[in-house]
């Protein structure tokens, strides 16, 4: 396959791209000789068009409104946006709030700066805004470190509504690959010398998703250790890992959000590399991950999950625009789409999906969560919630179906009875009943299945701390259930709410796990920022079986539905198919 | 809401169809009652 010269090739190739990009690095690098400290953490503002590729470090400082306010900004540059805090009250809000932000050489380079004005729980305003550019800015010579620019009205660009002052630097290469060295050092030096030992030195090489064998990582370390000390400083981790990227990759993926990375761009890499250590170390001032400045300067509160909308799915999701979820339905062998309205979507995503949920989560999110899941419990268990019945049937009217119901839809007195109703018998056969070594489906519900934790994580289960202890909680020793089978029956707002044993024992024991009330959806599921299973609220019971020797069922709340009750006890002898608990309105 | 089932290690063969709507990470639609899989010990059984 002519592997060696295409590999020669692509060290070519790799070389010529590293060049191009960083080619004023090279040139700064020449001129300092070995690599010298540049003693000044950041480049001077003066760049060339070509240069203009790396990491810049980008400082909204404050504005001067026209009235007072509590004011937010939001930066968007190409497909990156971020915004500040909030401020305090007043018509001159100070922010200094810094966020690095991705410069490419062909890529944006006009930054559009939006200054909203904000109360808590309404809607943000746009006030004013003005558009930058990068390019302008870092090539202009100025004697100054800041610049101020006039904010414009949205609706007439001529009016001035306010003055915002803002800093922009390009970091230095140099700095930055020190920085980064010194930032991955600092996830394996155990001790905090800021050296590494030749322990510490093979498990970087492990998180970085290679496998290299010993005597390789040996030879490396060797390598790396210039002065013959013992141990690798950060001058010697640099160096090695910007030539041996060169040569042969280390860096595979990245330790901290598990992204692949391309091994053949180290800048690109230690461009992610930089940017992902900053996300959730307070370095960054700003939190970033939206879609669109609209978006981040939202309050977001009410849009976290699918029930967000409930109580006007009479005119939410019949006329809004739609998005959907692909299902396949065991029973007509066909596939089919779970609607679900674009802006429920598209919100669960910026939450979920971005690394604003480290950031926002830590807000007092979770405890609105909870207090919004009470709120709609206490509604849903109103006689004046009943109203909401026919409502709710129409609008599942292909997916809900009342000839199962036991009872008759005037039998419910409010919402939460109907929600957690019950069927008639044999509405739901039981396969091979008399066999208790054949498991049955534990809930109407969306399946996934998966012959060990290693295949969730690599087919669904995306959140990064995610693992059957953390599933378990401390009070159950899972030594037995490590690598065991795991199925994940999702449940969505139109199902029957009841869930079933899949299997006949004894039930040894219940262990309320306290937690938040994400979403479920698998927005949130497949988001490796978002630890859904592992951190919401769950009651976990252990069946003790003749077949299948211990079962875990664990029972997880969400947004609204965060109520979980049982209708066994501890020592129960319990038959697969019976009743076994149901999930209600409440927190 | 979401329910969970864990079993132990080589205890229960999930049904082919579920694992493989699964690999494709392709939710599968069921109700209570319908087949999940089969006890491994049994499939032991019967194959000796």
């Amino acid at each position: 396959m002519g592997h060696g010269s295409s590999k020669e090739d692509e060290s070519v190739s790799r070389t010529s791209r590293f060049r191009k990009k960083f080619h004023l690095h090279r040139e700064r690098r020449r001129s300092r000789g070995n690599g010298s400290n540049s003693g000044s953490h950041h480049h001077n503002r003066v760049l060339n068009e070509e240069d203009f590729a790396g990491i810049a470090l980008l400082t909204l400082i404050s504005a001067e409104m026209k009235f007072k306010d509590k004011w937010l900004a939001c930066v968007s540059l190409g497909e990156q946006t971020c915004r500040t805090a909030i401020s305090d009250n007043t018509d001159k809000p100070i922010w200094n709030s810094e966020k690095k932000l991705l410069l490419e050489r062909n890529g944006p380079h006009v930054a559009r700066i939006s200054v909203f004005e904000t109360n808590r729980l309404s809607k943000s305003n746009l006030e004013g805004y003005c558009e930058v550019d990068l390019l302008e800015f870092l090539t202009k010579d100025s004697d100054t470190d800041f610049e101020v620019f006039d904010l414009l009205d949205p609706s007439s660009s001529n009016k001035i509504v306010g003055k915002i002052s803002l800093s922009c630097s390009v970091e230095d290469p140099i700095e930055t690959e020190k920085s980064f060295a010194r930032r991955i050092l600092s996830i394996v030096d155990y001790n905090q010398d800021g050296q590494l030992s030749f322990k510490e030195f093979s498990d970087l090489i492990s998180a970085f998703g290679n496998q290299v064998a010993a005597n390789k990582k040996e030879e490396l370390f060797k390598a790396a250790d210039k002065n013959g000390d013992g141990v690798v400083s950060v001058d010697e981790l640099a160096a090695l890992l910007a030539l041996q990227q060169e040569k042969e990759p280390l860096m595979n993926c990245c330790p901290v959000c598990g992204e692949t990375l391309e091994v053949a761009d180290m800048v690109n890499t230690m461009i992610h590399l930089t940017l992902c250590f900053d996300e959730g170390t307070g370095n960054q001032v700003m939190t970033g991950g939206f879609l669109t400045d609209k978006q981040a300067s939202n309050v977001w509160m009410f849009k976290l999950s699918e029930w967000g909308h409930f109580s006007s799915y009479d005119v939410g999701l019949n006329s809004g625009s739609r998005a959907h979820i692909l299902v396949f339905d065991r029973r007509t062998k066909r596939l089919v789409e779970e609607l679900i309205d674009v802006k429920i979507v598209m919100s669960m995503r910026a939450i979920y999906q971005s690394k604003i949920g480290l950031g926002l989560m830590d807000i007092g999110t979770k405890e609105l969560l909870k207090s919004i899941s009470e709120k709609q419990g206490r509604k849903m268990n109103s006689v004046e919630s009943s109203k909401e019945i026919p409502k709710f049937v129409n609008f599942f009217k292909d997916q809900i179906n009342l000839a199962d119901v036991k009872y008759p839809l005037e039998h419910f007195k409010t919402f939460n009875e109907f929600f957690i109703r019950e069927l008639k018998p044999g509405a739901r056969p039981i396969d091979c009943m008399e066999r208790e070594e054949v498991a049955v489906c534990a809930a109407d519900s969306r399946l996934m299945a998966f012959k060990s934790v290693e295949d969730s994580l690599r087919f669904w289960i995306k959140g990064q701390k995610f693992s059957i202890q953390g599933l378990l909680g401390n009070d159950i020793c899972s030594n037995s259930f490590l690598n065991g089978t795991m199925v994940i029956f999702r449940l969505a707002p139109q199902d029957y709410h009841r869930f079933h044993l899949p299997v006949s024992g004894i039930i040894e024991q219940f262990v309320d796990i306290p937690g938040c009330l994400y979403t479920v959806n698998p927005i949130a599921v497949n988001s490796k920022y978002c630890n859904v299973f592992t951190e919401n609220k769950r009651v976990v019971s252990i069946i003790s079986t003749a077949h299948f020797g211990k079962v875990a069922f664990v029972a997880i709340g969400a947004t609204m539905v965060g109520s979980i009750t049982f209708l066994k006890n501890t020592g129960d002898f319990v038959k697969k198919g019976d009743e076994f608990g149901y999930f209600s309105f409440g927190g | 809401s979401t329910v969970i089932c864990v079993f132990e290690k080589d205890a229960i063969q999930i049904d082919k169809d579920l694992l493989q709507n699964s690999a494709r990470a392709l939710e599968t639609l069921v109700s209570v009652g319908m087949r999940m899989g089969v006890s491994k010990k049994e499939i032991l059984q019967t194959e000796l």
